[in-house]
């Protein structure tokens, strides 16, 4: 496998938790679901799982006349209606000393997942990155079953018949984002943006990962002598002492009529 | 382009917190915000080799030299900012998020931020009860010169000045909203365009919480100050 990242955005599918028979494990190795099969949709990843929904027009888009109204709240349909599952594969196959990372820069609101039958929790926090290390648990074959079965917020409250600035203000208790529940300016959103809301992807590498860079850029004499200062962690995930070259690089893009012979 | 490598050992299984030897620039490209010059940006590229192994990772970023400064006029009460130590009047815009249902895209992105630049706008506030924004969204204020003012997931109706009052004390879990807060300060803090962190909306957050941020959030001493004396002009000339 190339060093780097591998965003997954492409061939998820998504069920209702409460019409999926089978368990996490059983779905990522004996039961994997199929696209064409209810009660598995097309997904939308990254996305919502109203986003999905109106995808498939299972409901009508919110954003026209008065369609939202007629959108069941969560409110009324409780938590489980909105807790879905998210089903995709891929393939990954790694070379000697070679480590992979599956990384999901949002979730909304807490997830379970579950990669060729072994199982994680991603704790709650609506703007929290998650980083699980898969290079254990990847199928010989390079076929990997991956399935997420993702949590409304907490607290999703009940909007008032009046409506009103985020509704019965429930959501605050949470760490997510509050004008779901509705605001002067904006209809309820009904499942509370559940769902996968950012990218999923793989992070390939060696022995020694790269994490979080903090760029920060100091001037003196009015702007003329500038230093660049760059903080890293690095990773190591073999079991052996790691000897490294750390190289930075910074470059200008070409402008104008300057061509790079 | 500058180039720089250093050699280090890691231990096995563990993780090491390393701060490079500065770059020195000499009169830099400096990034402007929309309306007051270029927006200059440096490919900035960082790779890691392991001895017998070779490449093992490599992360990049669209990098700008700028400085931000911000602080309330005692005349006015209001927030005075200055780029690169020249005062900018802020043209800003709300922001609340691009899509209800999070179908959120570059390309839709791009259209949104270059559309409020093509509307002279220098600033997108965003709110405190939307999100806080994707680097994608940081990526195209980066390239077309809008800063950014970030506002954390506190607003005055939902945390404690709402009708009726509820949840004065903010979320019910104080160390999961500082634990989403560094990750999220992580995520975006080397875009040129992010130019200030906001408690919320219309309400200063607990007092726990508005401490640990205030603090979290100060540049360290280390980037303070200059460097030693012999780094004079003169001497790198």
């Amino acid at each position: 496998a190339a060093v780097g990242k591998k965003v997954l955005d492409a061939g998820w599918f998504a069920a209702r938790s409460t019409e999926v028979d089978f368990t996490g494990v059983e779905l990522t190795t004996t039961h994997p679901p199929h696209s064409d099969q209810a009660p598995w949709l097309k997904a939308v990843v990254p996305g919502t799982v109203l986003a999905t929904l109106v995808k498939n027009k299972l409901v009508p888009d919110p954003f026209y006349g008065l369609e939202n109204e007629s959108i069941l709240d969560i409110a009324d349909s409780g938590r489980e209606y909105y807790t879905f599952w998210f089903f995709t594969t891929f393939e990954c196959k790694l070379s000697t000393n070679q480590h992979v990372d599956l990384n999901f820069r949002a979730i909304n609101y807490s997830a379970e997942v579950y990669l060729n039958g072994h199982k994680e929790v991603l704790p709650k926090g609506m703007f929290r990155r998650h980083s699980i290390d898969i290079t254990h648990i990847l199928n010989p074959d390079g076929e990997n079953l991956l399935a997420v079965l993702v949590y409304p917020p907490d607290h999703p409250g009940r909007i008032p018949p009046e409506g009103g600035q985020g509704g019965d203000h429930e959501i605050g208790k949470d760490v997510a984002a509050q004008y779901v529940e509705g605001w002067d300016w904006m209809a309820p959103i009904r499942d509370r943006n559940t769902g996968i809301w950012d990218e999923v992807s793989l992070s390939i590498t060696g022995p020694v990962k790269i994490v979080d860079p903090h760029l920060v850029s100091s001037f003196f004499d009015n702007y003329k002598r500038a230093y660049l200062n760059t903080t890293v962690e690095l990773v190591n995930k073999s079991d052996s002492v790691a000897e490294c070259s750390l190289t930075i690089q910074v470059g200008t893009e070409l402008e104008g009529d300057v061509y790079l012979v | 382009v500058h180039l720089q490598t250093q050699q280090l050992s890691i231990p096995a299984g563990s993780s090491v917190q390393y701060t490079l030897p500065e770059l020195f620039f000499y009169k830099p490209n400096l990034w402007w915000p929309n309306g007051m010059g270029k927006q200059s940006l440096y490919d900035v590229e960082i790779t890691v080799n392991v001895e017998n192994h070779g490449e093992s990772d490599s992360w990049s970023q669209h990098f700008g030299f700028r400085k931000i400064e911000s602080y309330i006029d005692s005349n006015t009460g209001g927030r005075l900012f200055k780029v690169n130590g020249k005062p900018i009047f802020i043209r800003g815009g709300n922001w609340i998020l691009s899509d209800g249902l999070l179908r959120l895209s570059k390309k839709r992105y791009e259209t949104d931020i270059k559309f409020h630049a093509d509307m002279n706008f220098n600033m997108m506030r965003c709110w405190g009860g939307g999100l806080a924004e994707r680097p994608d969204f940081y990526h195209y204020c980066d390239i077309y010169g809008l800063l950014v003012w970030q506002e954390f997931w506190i607003t005055g109706d939902c945390d404690g000045r709402g009708d009726p009052v509820s949840n004065p004390n903010g979320p019910l879990d104080h160390d999961l909203f500082l634990l989403c807060a560094r990750d999220t300060v992580k995520l975006l803090r080397n875009h040129p365009s992010l130019a200030l962190w906001v408690g919320g909306n219309e309400q200063v957050p607990p007092e726990d919480i508005n401490t640990a941020l205030k603090k979290d959030l100060q540049l360290h001493p280390y980037f303070e100050t200059s460097m030693d004396c012999e780094h004079s002009l003169k001497d790198i000339c």
